[in-house]
């Protein structure tokens, strides 16, 4: 423990052992809504995701974690990654980055480069989303006339009758050009309202790109869209926004 | 005249308790018994890497626990951010101290503390907890 004596300095006070360390940990792991410490495989700050949301973090903090103004979350309160600037929705009280997991459903991991699956199943039905977004890099495509226009469809993966059969919803598209590069945006909120309500729906999304003025799709990799091969600081994520209707705090 | 007298006394005393801690040298306060200084803000730091936490927090770096500690008399108008009820409550403790308790020294102002931190699937969640950092203390 160390107290600040009141004249601006710090002084150790109590030096903990380690059964008081065990509680401390509960106390504060009860505070912050969790049961047991999270112990993540990796955990780099490094990837895209971590760096987007540590950016955040900074942008709508002041020093230790304390939220500016008044405690909410602000559209003011602006993050800039790359050449794109993210607002964080007013009423949002969670925000969490979900990795792609594709790579571990069997019906999708083999369009790896075209499929992206979510895990929202660790989202409570007290939470509500505010918004969501996926985030995919696009580097230049150099095979490609600078302005030529590509359309990006978004899916969501929907079960057909047949166990074997899935169905494509379109969700979402943006239009990029072959010379585009930078952070591209799909506005998820749809996707992630149903599968936060129903999660056995959550089948994952699927991506086409369409070549526009030849009327054909190709592969986006060869647009430049960054897959689960590219670098670690330009892979696809998704940012959920959410609104909690009861924050737990057990009664002390 | 029993009863004046009485409450002279504990009015007495209450000034003189109030004249000890009034000019109290803060750099002292370790030193004495807790409660012995006029209620104000204190601050308790936990250090997340002390508590070999800095493989899933990723931050702030621990958590800055203010608390509010000290005691809250006569005159209450001395003491930081003292409610209305709080000078009633002294002095109704003022005339009846084992019926009436002083009133107390807690929070009179509550921000909002966000933790970033890796959930066990390598998801990065940004929570926000209101009400969990004292910003200022009085006596209520």
């Amino acid at each position: 423990y160390y107290v600040d004596n009141g004249i601006g300095q710090t002084e150790k006070v109590h030096e903990m052992n380690s059964r008081d360390k065990r509680e401390l940990q509960h106390e504060i792991l009860t505070l912050l809504g969790l049961h047991q410490r999270p112990k993540p495989k990796s955990s780099t700050t490094k990837d895209s995701a971590p760096t987007f949301m540590l950016n955040l973090y900074n942008s709508i903090t002041s020093d230790n974690g304390v939220v500016k103004d008044d405690g909410n979350f602000h559209s003011s309160h602006n993050v800039t990654i790359g050449d794109s600037v993210v607002q964080p929705i007013e009423g949002t009280d969670v925000i969490i980055s979900f990795v792609n997991k594709a790579k571990r459903v069997p019906h999708l991991r083999h369009e790896k480069d075209r499929t992206f699956f979510f895990d929202f199943s660790d989202v409570t039905s007290k939470e509500t989303v505010v918004g969501a977004e996926l985030r995919l890099y696009k580097e230049k495509a150099k095979k490609w006339k600078k302005n030529h226009e590509f359309h990006i469809q978004m899916y969501m993966i929907k079960q057909g009758q047949d166990p074997e059969d899935k169905i494509l919803e379109p969700v979402t598209n943006v239009t990029a050009y072959a010379n585009t590069e930078g952070w591209i945006t799909f506005n998820m909120t749809r996707a992630a309202e149903r599968w936060t309500r129903q999660p056995e729906s959550n089948l994952g999304l699927f991506m086409k790109v369409l070549f526009v003025s030849k009327g054909r799709e190709i592969d986006p990799n060869k647009l430049g869209i960054v897959s689960y091969r590219g670098s670690e600081d330009k892979k696809p994520f998704m940012v959920g926004f959410f609104s909690s209707q009861e924050m737990v705090y057990p009664h002390r | 005249t029993q009863t004046a007298l009485r409450r002279r006394r504990e009015l007495y005393s209450y000034r003189e308790e109030h004249e000890k801690y009034y000019d109290y040298p803060l750099s002292r306060h370790k030193r004495a018994s807790p409660g012995r200084w006029p209620c104000q803000r204190r601050s308790l730091y936990v250090k997340f890497r002390d508590l070999g936490w800095q493989s899933w927090i990723i931050a702030p770096d621990g958590y800055h626990a203010f608390f509010c500690e000290g005691e809250c008399s006569f005159p209450i108008g001395n003491h930081v951010n003292a409610t209305n009820h709080a000078i009633v409550q002294t002095l109704v403790h003022m005339y009846t101290p084992y019926k009436a308790p002083s009133p107390g020294c807690a929070p009179s102002k509550l921000s909002a503390q966000s933790v970033l931190y890796f959930d066990d699937d390598g998801n990065v969640v940004l929570k926000k907890f209101p009400k969990m950092i004292v910003t200022s203390c009085g006596c209520h």
